[in-house]
Parts: structure tokens; sequence; C-alpha cells
């Protein structure tokens, strides 16, 4: 994609996660997942779209239209909540693979 | 051929990081975001739109799966990730920079990174990249001709000028209007999200400052540069024109002159109303002086204004097409006067010739209904590569493409517009009535005889 995109692919693939949410304990009624945006690391802050937590929407999701709801607290939704983030490899731990993959010694020819 | 048997070869080459628990810590959505989107899809044009959103739960119905949809759109979650024990090599702070909202004009190229259908497949399809501009904008609301697919949405776009920067979070992948899809995936500009968020957080969690102060800040301009990129100029260059009950697009040729279609301004003498918004807005009238025959294979009309178009740029005609070159189309097509012209871009698909003369064009841009009669430009150069005409219906099905479309090559117009501008003579244009028969059979999509039909007699 030329040379215009490299820094925009690297950041994106560095920032790009996906996230799916699922009920504890209640495998088999599946699981709801999006994309999301990895704001920091360690902690790890993550951005994802909020349509994947409708369904756990203790008032339904009519709480999302309530007049002047403009933010909802974590206890919004039901404690069967469960999350999980999955990323791409890190650029410090691509390095660190790398790393382990260089051997310590080498015998560089004359 | 594969990876040898027992050794596992990640199909993309990048082992994933296994799934980490995280924690909701708010839901969170944009009100400007919700107020323009209520402007621009709600109300009449409700009916009118759909848009995709994350695969539903088998336990709900359609009917009810879209409302939740609808409400949710707009709506963000900011998640923790707990941590682990890996995490000592992961690098620490923030991830991502975030540009300030409006800083990017129309036609800025973007890069949406989102991973279709979600978790279903994160092996092949995390990280997935779709290429785009910005196509439009109203506040915090904007689109762009990347193609994006159900379980991208929350997947970050990026700008390539500044490069990797994130400029919005996918908020609707897939949109239709009547049935017919658009083409375009509705995007929240991040900024406002990341401050909404802030104040979000610091409100329900008073401890949480420190955290609040983790998410990133919208980068300030380098020293000395405009915040504001002012973005190609000849996307400034299209006008909405209205005759009558009909409304399309069209571009200024001369200060006092636009070029638009035939079917938006087809009788001659008729009052039209011309508006620019950029670089301000202006509304001038005008009338129809000339316009093709219902049986011409061009469909054009030129137009003649009561005041100059200030500061709305006069293209340059192209000379020479080439397939392949990347192009843009700006036009009014789906929103009209709620909002001001959309880009969207592609590649020069097709030069149609007859006798080694351009007579029609064809691109991969999304082209709607309202963009006729408005501009494609060659992206690099800026010159004016001719009118769009129309984008395909297939009669059979009753479906539309806005990818395959037609303009009218400027070559064709361009001694004829120029012999007008000089001396106000018609003549040059009336000649487009009577175009060769091969050209009205290109135009009517028919396939030419390849030698005319030999008399038995």
């Amino acid at each position: 994609m030329g040379r215009q995109w490299g820094p925009a692919m690297r950041a994106a693939e560095q920032a790009g996660c996906v996230v799916s949410a699922s009920r504890a304990g209640r495998p088999k009624a599946g699981s709801w997942s999006c994309s999301g945006v990895i704001l920091s690391r360690r902690p790890g802050l993550v951005l994802c779209h909020g349509g994947i937590f409708t369904p756990f929407l203790r008032a339904g999701s009519g709480a999302l239209t309530a007049t002047g709801a403009s933010f909802l607290s974590s206890d919004s939704c039901g404690d069967d909540l469960r999350l999980n983030v999955q990323w791409g490899p890190t650029a410090a731990n691509t390095e660190s693979r790398a790393e382990q993959s260089r051997p310590g010694l080498c015998t560089p020819q004359c | 051929a594969g990876p040898e048997p027992g050794r596992y070869a990640p199909p993309r080459g990048r082992p994933m990081q296994p799934p980490r628990s995280a924690e909701l810590l708010l839901l969170l959505s944009c009100p400007a975001f919700r107020a323009h989107f209520a402007r621009l899809f709600g109300g009449e044009a409700a009916e009118q739109w759909r848009f995709a959103s994350v695969a539903p739960d088998d336990e709900v119905s359609e009917e009810e799966e879209e409302e939740d949809q609808l409400r949710a759109l707009g709506w963000f979650a900011l998640l923790r990730v707990r941590p682990s024990p890996e995490e000592e090599v992961e690098e620490r702070g923030p991830v991502v920079a975030v540009t300030p909202l409006g800083a990017l004009p129309k036609g800025a190229p973007l890069l949406a990174c989102g991973s279709p259908f979600g978790a279903f497949c994160p092996d092949i399809f995390l990280n997935t990249l779709s290429r785009g501009v910005l196509s439009n904008s109203a506040g915090p609301l904007l689109l762009t001709d990347a193609r994006c697919l159900p379980g991208t949405e929350g997947g970050g776009v990026f700008a390539a000028r500044p490069a990797g920067v994130l400029v919005a979070l996918v908020a609707a992948p897939l949109c239709w209007k009547a049935r017919e899809w658009v083409g375009l995936t509705l995007l929240c500009a991040a900024a406002p999200v990341l401050c909404a968020a802030r104040a979000a957080l610091c409100h329900l969690h008073p401890g949480a400052a420190a955290l609040a102060d983790l998410l990133p800040h919208e980068m300030g301009a380098p020293w000395g540069l405009p915040l504001r990129d002012p973005g190609p100029p000849w996307a400034a260059a299209a006008v909405l024109v209205e005759c009558g009950t009909v409304w399309g697009s069209g571009v200024a040729v001369a200060p006092r002159v636009v070029v638009t279609c035939r079917h938006v301004a087809p009788r001659e003498a008729a009052k039209v109303l011309v508006r620019s918004t950029t670089p301000k807005s202006a509304i001038i009238w005008g009338h129809v002086v000339f316009a093709t025959q219902e049986t011409s294979p061009y469909d054009i009309a030129l137009l003649s204004l009561e005041e100059d178009l200030d500061g709305v740029p006069i293209p340059v005609p192209a000379e020479h097409f080439h397939e392949g070159e990347a192009v843009s189309v700006v036009g009014f097509g789906v929103f009209g006067q709620a909002c001001g012209p959309s880009v969207t871009s592609g590649i020069l698909s097709a030069v149609v010739q007859v006798d080694d003369t351009p007579v029609m064009l064809q691109t991969t841009c999304a082209v709607h209904g309202g963009s006729s009669g408005g501009p494609l430009f060659s992206t690099c150069s800026g010159d004016l590569l001719g009118i769009v005409a129309s984008n395909t219906r297939d009669n059979n099905t009753g479906a539309t493409y806005p990818h395959l479309n037609f303009s009218i090559p400027i070559t064709v117009l361009q001694p004829a517009l120029q012999r007008y501008s000089r001396t106000g003579d018609l003549g040059g244009l009336r000649q487009l009535d009577h175009a060769a028969e091969p050209v009205r059979v290109v135009w009517r999509l028919q396939r030419p005889l390849a030698e005319a039909p030999r008399s038995k007699l």
C-alpha cells in the first residue's frame, strides 16, 4: 500500500483488537463480539462498540435512549457479563521474540 | 502445500495474544453524534435507512434486534484489561494519538482497521485493513467510503496524514438507503468520544482522574501549521442544483457557468437555484441556457448564473484519460441539501471509445442518486475528467450498483463550452443532439453491432 500508508498501517495494527462478550456459565447462550481500539497499555484501556452490551443491559436497550443518558456506569449491565479482549503481537513482544531467535554469539565471516 | 504436519503456522504469520479478560468501566455516547444522526437519518428519512450492526443473538426477533441496534448506534464502551504475568514485556502508555475534530478535510485518505465478524475467526480476520477517504462530515458524525463489514463496529479509522493518528471509530459498517447499499460506512469521531469518556470516568469514579488522564489527548497542530488541512481544492468545486422539485449536482466551468445533467434541469429557460457550500455558502439564481434532447446520448445541461460563484474553484479540464488512475467524485448524492457534498474515491475503470474518441468513462467510486451532474476528478492532478451522469441499475432485480457508474468525458464538451464562453454561441452544444449512432449504442449499454447488417436484396 505504499509508503504513504506504512505508519498508519503499523498504528492500526498496534491499536486494533477484538472484544467478545458472553454470559458467565452459559456458553450455549452464545457470544457477541465487535472490534475495538487499544488506547493504552499497562494499564490496558480499550474502546469498543457499545452494541455488544445491549443484551446485558438490566433495563434493556431503552436505557440507551433514555432522555439525557450520555453515559451509563458498569453496573448498568448484569453480573453475568464476561469480557475478553484479543489482539495481535505488540511491537515489544515482536522484538523480544526476534531477540529470542537471534543466538547471543555469531561467527561473522571476515 | 502448507506447514509441516504438527507445526502450527498462524495463517497471517503473526501469533495472536491469548484472550485477556476485561471489565467494563462505562458505556458512553457522544450527544453531538446522536443529534446529527437524528437530523440526517431520523424523522421522515428514518424509514429509508437501515444499518447493519453486531451479529444478533438467536433469541431476539429481527425487529427487536434492529431496534436494539439502532439504539446502540453511537454508543461505545470503555474497558479495562485485567493485568497478566506476560504484561512486563508490553509497553506502557498510550498506544494512539488522536486528531482533533474537524482537522481532516473531505477527501482525506483514511485507513479503517477492524475484524469482520468480530471474534468469529480472529486468526484470519483480526485487524483487516480497508482504505477510503473522508466522504462527508456533520459534526462528529463522519462518513467514509472505506468498505467495512459487520463485526468491525468499534474498529479504529486512521489518517494517512498525520500518519497513523486515530480519527474515528466505526459506528455502523453498512448503510442501506431505500434498500440500496450506499457503500459508505458511518463513523463517530474519536476526539469527542474520548472527551466524553474522560468526563464520564471522573464523574462515575471520583478517584479515576489518573485513569482518565491515560486516555489519549488530541494532537496539537505542529507549530506553524494550520489546524485544519484545507484538503484538495477540487473537493469544493461541486455545487447543488435545484430546478423546481428536482435537485442534483453540478460543477462550475466559468464563474457564471455551471454544467449539470439534463435530467436535473431539462427545460431551457427554466429558473434554477445553485448553492455552493465551500469555501462559503452562497445561493445564486440562474436559468437553463441549454439542455440536450431526450434522444441525445449526452445527458447534459448548461446553466447561466446571475452572479459569480465567488471562491468556487474552476477546474482545469483534462485532455487525456488513464484507465486505472485514482479518481474522485464530488456530489450531493445521499444527503442532498441536508449536508455538504460527499467525496468518494475509486479508479477510472474504463474509457469507452468510438473511433478512438472517448465517449464514456466508468469509475469504481460510490455514486448515488443526487450525484448526477457532479464532477469526476483525477485525484492526483485535480483535473476535471467528466460529468457524472448515472450509476447502474439492474432492470431485472431492481438492484442499484453505486460502484459502477458512467460519466461524460469533458473532452466531449470542452470545445462547445469554450465556444459558448467566448461567444455565447450554443452551436457546439447543439451538436450533442446529433451524436453518431455508435455513441448512442454505447450509452444505451447495448452491444455494438460488429458490422452493419448486410441487405439481403
